[in-house]
């Protein structure tokens, strides 16, 4: 799961 | 993940490996620029600040991981290894990176999406990722003759990030509210550092000669 704008890209 | 994204990520480890193996192999870190590789390692360690902090999937850790450990290995191997640090050419490796470095901070501290800590780091990462490859295009143009591991890894450096921007329009297309200007904007000025460098690299390729660089 993924919080806020976190980044999810290398 | 998607196909652009995960043969981005691919192509990055691709040219990761190549640097390695090149080094690794035969010893030699000539036509490389060690200015690129710290900021390389700079790049992964200001971007992969919430390695440990949030867990985002078991790939993205496992390849941040091994961008850390082999960014740091190759700077390693160029300024301590016995054998390999003759073959590095300090006099003709002489862009003053440094000079990148502040100035991408300056504009993280100024154009970011959250003014955090760990955001003005990924937003510096970014910006300092865009201009990292700047002393290893002027390593390759002063060397002229560029071996085909040293042109291959940077071939697929760019390439790398070419396939990120496929994978940025489609997720701009895919996924609502998926908008970051200032990651896309600096991957388009990454890449199109790159451009001349593919210009001549498709030309030597298609004509089957040695890749030559203007002076």
């Amino acid at each position: 799961t993924q919080k806020g704008s976190c980044h999810d890209e290398l | 993940m998607n196909i652009f994204r995960l043969a981005g990520d691919m192509t990055h480890l691709a040219s990761v490996l190549v640097l390695l193996l090149k080094i690794h192999t035969i010893k030699s870190c000539a036509g490389i620029s060690l200015k690129t590789q710290e900021l390389y390692a700079l790049v992964f360690a200001t971007r992969y600040l919430d390695l440990f902090t949030d867990y985002i999937s078991l790939y993205n850790t496992l390849m941040k991981l091994i961008f850390l450990v082999s960014s740091f290995s190759i700077v390693w191997y160029i300024r301590h290894h016995k054998i390999v640090r003759r073959s590095y050419d300090k006099d003709q490796d002489t862009f003053r990176h440094y000079f990148l470095v502040l100035p991408c901070f300056l504009l993280a501290l100024v154009i970011n999406e959250k003014f955090t800590v760990k955001e003005i780091m990924w937003t510096f990462s970014l910006y300092l990722e865009a201009v990292a490859i700047l002393p290893q295009l002027v390593l390759l143009q002063r060397t002229r003759n560029i071996d085909n591991l040293t042109g291959q890894y940077v071939f697929l450096l760019g390439a790398y990030r070419s396939l990120y921007i496929l994978n940025w329009i489609y997720r701009y297309f895919t996924e609502p509210h998926y908008v970051h200007w200032i990651t896309w904007i600096s991957g388009l000025v990454q890449t199109l550092l790159y451009a001349d460098f593919f210009y001549y690299y498709f030309q030597s390729w298609k004509n089957n000669v040695k890749l030559e660089l203007p002076a």
